[in-house]
């Protein structure tokens, strides 16, 4: 079973 | 103060149609270089980005930077108000309460004027790299949003594989699987139906269909889409608009065993 990742997992906060 | 005038209602209508079911309360971000927005849906795995520049409005005026907090079923309520063809001017002051839309009809002589109570929104803006995709798949919009259509009714999943062969929408569910092969395609008399796979590498990752056929909602806004994919990033799905402008939709992967 695939994992969903999370989306703030790849992009960093400014 | 913030003065943006639309030619056509149009636009801002079937943006906020094609996000609001993915981010609900979001900051317009105004600067003299145009209206931005970024959000995050609410679990944290697709990422809405977009930009209308400056040169999409005519006149666009903002003096300084203005953050207009608004709930997007609210601004619905308005922009449902206003025809497709009508113009639309927003406009705020340096620290609003309130956004105002005018609707004009261009032809009678109609004026409709709406204030939506803005929000205080505490949103933190991600910072999206650069990213030479490893595979960039140009397609018709109507033909991304029926393969997503069609693979959501045997699946929640769907796996793309770009080689250069072509790409390969996969999914496989409790009632069996389907998959959908396109190939770079050129089509002189009708160029909207062409198809162009630019690969530099081979790619294969699976993605949720509940977050892309919400992406497809899109679709009205632009007659090809950007697919753009790299091996361990967020899918990118982007339509191109006017004047330089864009709707983009970044999803996070499913990876793993």
């Amino acid at each position: 079973q695939k994992k969903q990742q999370s989306i703030s997992s790849f992009f960093a906060p400014k | 103060m913030l003065e943006a005038r639309l030619e056509q209602a149009e636009l801002l209508k079937k943006v906020v149609d094609a996000i609001k079911d993915l981010v609900q309360d979001c900051n317009f971000d105004c600067n003299d270089s145009g209206v931005a927005l970024q959000a995050m849906d609410n679990s944290h795995v697709a990422l809405v980005s977009m930009m209308l520049k400056s040169e999409a409005f005519s006149p666009f005026r903002c003096d300084r930077n203005i953050a207009l907090g608004i709930n997007l079923s609210s601004l619905t309520k308005v922009l449902r108000c206003a025809q497709n063809n009508d113009i639309l001017t927003v406009k705020a002051e340096d620290a609003p309460d309130v956004v105002n839309l005018m609707f004009e009809s261009s032809d009678s002589d109609r004026l409709s004027e709406y204030d939506i109570k803005l929000m205080d929104i505490d949103q933190e803006h991600l910072g999206i790299p650069e990213t030479e995709y490893a595979a960039t798949v140009t397609m018709p919009s109507p033909e991304f949003q029926r393969i997503c259509r069609d693979l959501s009714a045997l699946s929640e999943s769907v796996s793309i594989e770009c080689t250069k062969e072509g790409v390969k929408f996969a999914c496989n569910g409790d009632i069996g699987s389907g998959a959908v092969t396109l190939r770079s395609h050129s089509d002189v008399e009708n160029p909207d139906q062409n198809i162009k796979i630019d690969l530099t590498e081979p790619v294969a990752l699976t993605f949720s269909l509940k977050y892309l056929s919400n992406f497809c909602k899109a679709s009205g806004l632009a007659k090809s889409v950007n697919i753009c994919l790299s091996n361990e990033v967020p899918l990118l799905v982007e339509y191109g608009l006017a004047a330089n402008s864009y709707l983009r939709f970044y999803l996070a992967p499913k990876i793993g065993d």
